[in-house]
């Protein structure tokens, strides 16, 4: 942005001296306003302009470039008999138009973005901004509240909002533990305490067959389950 | 009152936790 602006600036004053500045000495009109390079780096420019001020929702920055733009589009291509060099011309209107949009950009954009602020993700800490991904298709099981709690989970914690996060992560875990009981088929309320949840899955964990080694390692499953959340609901 | 890092490892427990439990 900062590149953009300042070349904007430096052809600002090129048209200035290519431009205005020539016809107000009597240079021939075969004379041109700006070489072909020049015209297709404004043109590039302003458009660059546009497309980034329009993501940034700016209001005005756009509106301003694409009078620009307007007039830019409307130049009409001329060569110099002599040098051979190929550029363009623009009326004295257009041109009037040109100038005081680019003038204009400046100011608009840094009007617009005075009232903003942003803020920049360091790459380690990324993973959590999108904390979903960490989590692949395993939360898929769960109720859509717990995805939504794990996902402004990871926001908090990117911002630095850590007791916020583990409030989120609280609100996850409770979701989950409704899961946890839907997945057990057990009767249980999932709003009541966790401690009542907890005999209630310790009930349903002793109830659990085990004649086989398929048995086994599921009851053994589910035990963990109930000394992970007996850790979780102590924290 | 929770720090980023303390967040963090509630997270990764429940991770953690989440990918035991889809197991189940």
């Amino acid at each position: 942005l900062a590149a953009s602006l300042g070349w904007i600036a430096s052809v600002h004053e090129d048209i200035k001296l290519f431009g205005i500045f020539a016809k107000e000495i009597g240079v021939s009109d075969d004379r041109f306003s700006i070489i072909e390079e020049e015209y297709y780096k404004l043109i590039g420019s302003l458009e660059y302009m546009i497309t980034l001020s329009e993501t940034l929702r700016l209001n005005v920055t756009p509106e301003v470039a694409k009078d620009g733009l307007n007039a830019a589009k409307r130049a009409i291509f001329a060569s110099d008999r002599e040098s051979g060099i190929r550029g363009v011309r623009f009326n004295i209107l257009d041109l009037g138009i040109l100038r005081s949009s680019l003038r204009d950009i400046v100011m608009a954009i840094e009007k617009e973005l005075r009232g903003r602020r942003s803020y920049s993700l360091e790459p380690a800490i990324l993973p959590y901004y999108d904390a979903l991904g960490m989590f692949s298709e395993t939360l898929d099981k769960f109720p859509a509240s717990s995805r939504e709690d794990i996902e402004h989970a990871g926001k908090c914690i990117a911002f630095g909002e850590g007791t916020a996060a583990v409030f989120h992560l609280m609100r996850a875990m409770e979701a989950i533990v409704s899961g946890i009981v839907a997945l057990g088929g057990l009767s249980a309320n999932p709003d009541k305490e966790w401690g009542k949840l907890l005999s209630d899955i310790g009930r349903h964990t002793e109830s659990l067959p085990q004649s086989n080694p398929q048995e086994k390692a599921l009851r053994n499953r589910w035990s963990a389950c109930h000394k992970n959340l007996y850790h979780v609901k102590q924290a | 009152t929770y720090t980023t890092e303390e967040a963090k490892q509630v997270f990764d427990s429940t991770r953690a936790f989440v990918r035991e439990l889809a197991t189940l």
